[in-house]
């Protein structure tokens, strides 16, 4: 899984909206965002091990290419 | 089985379902025969029953749609989400919404096949949750999957017969066609189809699936053939790559697709005579491309046939018998590749690293030992 040279602020905006929508990424505030975890970088992680991508927890190429293919519009991770 | 489900199911086996408008994109004939054909992918395996009405509220309202339409769970214009559908139960529950804004096909891969769409939306309509096993009708994302020819995978199979039990109606004398299950690369005993390089990655093919193996990475990712290059064909013969052409070449019977990166080379697919192999050659068993010489070897029974890259041509004096280039190698080769200056003949679950220099074999090696369990 090839790193993105650059993160736009499309993808990385798209990358939450994906997130917010298949895997419930919420942005609240909390003991674990105080630590330094992003709740993004969490959902992240999730979304890859879903995919059985590499568990990097970041943006990358093989990540932003999985979010833009072609899906059902019914969440991965249920609520 | 790694199918996930909703906790919710139909407490009844006879459900009815209403088409409440229909996409331009295909005939009224096409969309009917879509959606019925959707439906009984999952009465074939279950007990449930699907019945049609016109008029009034059905337990599965179908329905074409664009952007927001009602649900608080807006489409997105042309690409991405395709459709949805609800959970069992009442009100919206068990409806299927497809997004309009999606050119819809009857069969073809130029645009999106309905009935794949329709059945993974039916699944969700029934109780299902995506499942993570690429080949699944329930994983998440949509791959080109030939209707006329396809079967309920495995993982589905499970799911669903989770949820309602067999379908104890089914005539014993009927053999329908065994479920796809997906490859897994922990089977010691799994030959693959195909073995090739393609920009650093190594790609293992096999059936409908191939696995990306990346350099930074320890674990290799399994996706579906088509999700990769969606007009592919599928149980492939061989492969490999062309680092002049930055070409990916797929052999399946006597045609030979390419693709550069994830775009199909135009003019594609060709016959095995493109490459100068004979007539009589009615399929190869695999193909290695030799980065030294620019040869590139297919291998064909116990004989392998010689092409050079740069000239476009067979070389002449073939074809010879693959253990004079290969010592020891007495059985079929079923795929080859060469990785870090080393050469790497499949046989069956084992793989002979050889230096095709010398032509001497260092090691016997086992599937795994590329594509990591």
């Amino acid at each position: 899984s090839v790193p993105l040279s650059e993160v736009s602020v499309e993808d990385e905006s798209f990358a939450k909206n994906y997130l917010k929508k298949f895997f419930n990424l919420t942005e609240e505030e909390g003991p674990a965002v105080r630590r330094g975890i992003s709740p993004v970088n969490k959902k992240l992680a999730e979304m890859q091990r879903f995919f059985g991508l590499q568990i990097t927890g970041s943006l990358d190429a093989d990540t932003l290419a999985m979010m833009k293919k072609p899906r059902c519009g019914v969440p991965d991770e249920q609520v | 089985a790694r199918f996930s489900i909703y906790g919710r199911k139909w407490q009844k086996r006879s459900l009815t379902y209403r088409i409440e408008n229909y996409t331009p994109d295909m005939s009224v004939a096409e969309v009917d025969a879509s959606i019925g054909k959707a439906l009984q992918v999952w009465a074939k395996v279950t007990p449930l029953r699907f019945t049609r009405i016109y008029s009034g509220i059905a337990d599965i309202m179908i329905s074409f749609v664009r952007r927001e339409h009602g649900d608080f769970n807006s489409f997105d214009g042309p690409g991405n989400t395709l459709a949805h559908a609800f959970a069992p139960g009442d009100g919206l529950g068990g409806d299927a919404h497809f997004d309009d804004d999606e050119s819809f096909t009857f069969r073809s891969s130029r645009g999106v096949v309905l009935f794949i769409v329709a059945a993974h939306e039916f699944g969700h309509s029934l109780g299902l949750g995506h499942s993570n096993v690429p080949g699944a009708l329930m994983y998440p994302t949509y791959s080109y999957r030939n209707p006329d020819t396809f079967v309920l995978p495995q993982d589905d199979v499970r799911g669903i017969q989770y949820l309602y039990g067999p379908n104890s109606r089914k005539d014993p004398s009927v053999d329908d066609p065994k479920p796809p299950t997906t490859p897994d690369a922990c089977d010691s005993n799994m030959v693959l189809d195909a073995v090739t390089t393609h920009r650093g990655e190594i790609i293992f093919f096999k059936d409908s699936f191939l696995w990306r193996s990346f350099p930074q990475s320890q674990t290799p990712q399994q996706s579906l053939i088509r999700s990769l290059w969606p007009s592919a064909p599928v149980d492939i013969d061989a492969a490999y790559e062309s680092r002049q052409l930055d070409t990916v070449f797929l052999f399946k019977g006597r045609k030979v697709w390419a693709f550069t990166g994830n775009q199909p080379v135009r003019g594609y697919p060709k016959t095995l005579t493109a490459f100068g192999l004979p007539k009589g050659v009615r399929k190869i068993d695999a193909a290695l491309h030799d980065v030294n010489s620019g040869k590139t070897l297919f291998f064909v029974g116990n004989n392998y046939f010689s092409y050079d890259e740069s000239r476009k041509t067979m070389e002449q004096g073939y074809p010879r018998l693959v253990n004079q280039a290969f010592a020891g190698l007495t059985r079929r080769v079923t795929a080859a590749f060469q990785h870090k200056g080393y050469t790497y003949i499949y046989s069956g679950p084992y793989v002979y690293e050889y230096d095709l220099g010398t032509g001497t074999r260092h090691r016997e090696l086992r599937n795994s030992y590329f594509l990591r369990c």
